[in-house]
């Protein structure tokens, strides 16, 4: 079964799965403990190791492995831990599970330009004033009509000592809103990047770990992203392109990496993003088989009641027109071919002594003729002419 | 009645060197 068409092959909008987006993608802490080594903790030994892979790595073991930071003596005890996801994902949810006690305050922020900027998503504390400047998140949500960063109670602490962080992108959205229908929602759960800043333990130390060390530090594993790769309702999967990057396997028409634009000769009519309800293909240029290639006039477009904007370029075959639809000054229309035939349009082929002129009637074939003059192409005298010795009057009346 | 075709070389181009078709 093919996700992006239906039975009768006619395009309908379909959607990558809901992956963890983050599963085996490099993230990058601000710190981590091991270098230089300590009892418990040393880079350069896989068995006493606690680097930031293992966020990512597979996860939901029993006794799962940890990243940890450095050892914080100090303020600022700001982590940054960062995932760049190969792409544009449209989030679902995010969670961070603790090794260690929960922070009392984090931020959640996103990325939609591979980490240039960054936005909040959403802020995580027992002190949303002091910390981020905001009010608790209500039972209503949030206050606007749009999405927006809430701040959230600081995860707590679990019986084992960890902890979970989870935000879930309905969290800081008005109930109501439609993905198909709301580009606000849509740039809300838009997101190339994840950044999670850890900015102030809970407790101090470890309490899984033997060295019980004094100062603070944070501890987590099971990073999870859970999205889909956007493809803007044009791509059921996601694919590794030859250089190794993340891209949707465009249908419908559409090209780029999140099948944001139409493919150079899908230009009838503009992009659209596919909802539940309309494929909103892109459509091929009308050409007839004479062009390559087209551009899309939204004059047209609108004139033709919105169904069709696409001009073809350089029609080939002696054609021309808008959808090479018509044979160039020259040329007829062949009437035993069809109109996509490379043979379509015929020379005129118009005498160059009988004919008036080169251009021909483009429907009949029919060259401009001289006074006593006929057939298709003016290469004859009339009935009651003869051929004179002038080319300026080439056929004259018979005495 | 199917008329002969035009004979090119009937035509005296002396006076219309300009207008002659290439051949």
């Amino acid at each position: 079964a093919d996700p992006c068409h239906d039975e009768g092959g006619a395009p309908r909008g379909c959607v990558p799965g809901l992956v963890n987006a983050a599963l085996g993608r490099e993230v990058l802490a601000s710190s981590t403990c091991g270098r230089p080594a300590t009892r418990s903790c040393d880079a350069s030994d896989p068995r006493r190791a606690h680097p930031a892979t293992l966020l990512t790595s597979a996860a939901g073991t029993a006794n799962p492995l940890c990243w940890r930071s450095d050892l914080l003596h100090r303020a600022p005890l700001n982590v940054t831990l960062t995932v760049p996801l190969g792409k544009a994902f449209e989030l679902v949810f995010v969670s961070l599970r603790f090794c260690s006690a929960p922070p009392a305050s984090a931020a959640l922020l996103k990325s939609q330009d591979h980490g240039r900027s960054w936005t909040p998503l959403g802020f995580f504390s027992s002190h949303c004033g002091p910390d981020y400047g905001r009010l608790p998140v209500s039972d209503d949500g949030p206050a606007g009509p749009g999405p927006e960063a809430l701040c959230f109670p600081a995860p707590q602490a679990q019986p084992d000592g960890g902890g979970l962080l989870a935000f879930s992108v309905q969290d800081g959205s008005p109930p109501g809103l439609d993905l198909d229908s709301s580009p606000v929602l849509q740039d809300w759960v838009t997101a190339t990047d994840i950044r999670i800043l850890l900015t102030r333990p809970a407790i101090l130390g470890d309490t899984r770990d033997s060295e019980a060390p004094v100062p603070y530090f944070y501890s987590a594993t099971e990073l999870q992203v859970g999205g889909r790769c956007k493809c803007n309702g044009h791509a059921s999967r996601c694919l590794l392109d030859t250089q190794g990057h993340l891209i949707c396997d465009c249908q419908h028409g559409t090209e780029g990496p999140d099948c944001g634009r139409c493919k150079p000769f899908y230009c009838d009519r503009p992009w659209q993003r596919a909802t539940v309800r309309e494929a909103h293909a892109c459509l091929a240029c009308s050409c007839n088989g004479h062009a390559r290639r087209c551009r899309f006039n939204m004059e047209l477009y609108r004139l033709s009641g919105r169904r069709s904007g696409g001009v073809c370029l350089n029609c080939r075959h002696n054609t021309a027109g808008r959808h090479c639809h018509y044979c160039r000054e020259g040329f007829y229309r062949d009437p035993g071919r069809a109109l996509s035939d490379r043979r379509a349009c015929r020379a005129c082929d118009c005498h160059p002594v009988g004919a008036a002129g080169k251009t021909c009637n483009q429907t009949t074939g029919q060259c401009p003729c001289k006074d006593g003059v006929t057939g298709l192409t003016c290469n004859r005298c009339a009935p009651g002419f003869q051929q004179s010795r002038s080319p300026v009057a080439p056929c004259v009346k018979t005495p | 009645e199917v008329m002969p075709t035009l004979d090119m070389a009937l035509f005296d181009w002396t006076d219309y060197e300009d207008l002659k078709p290439e051949v």
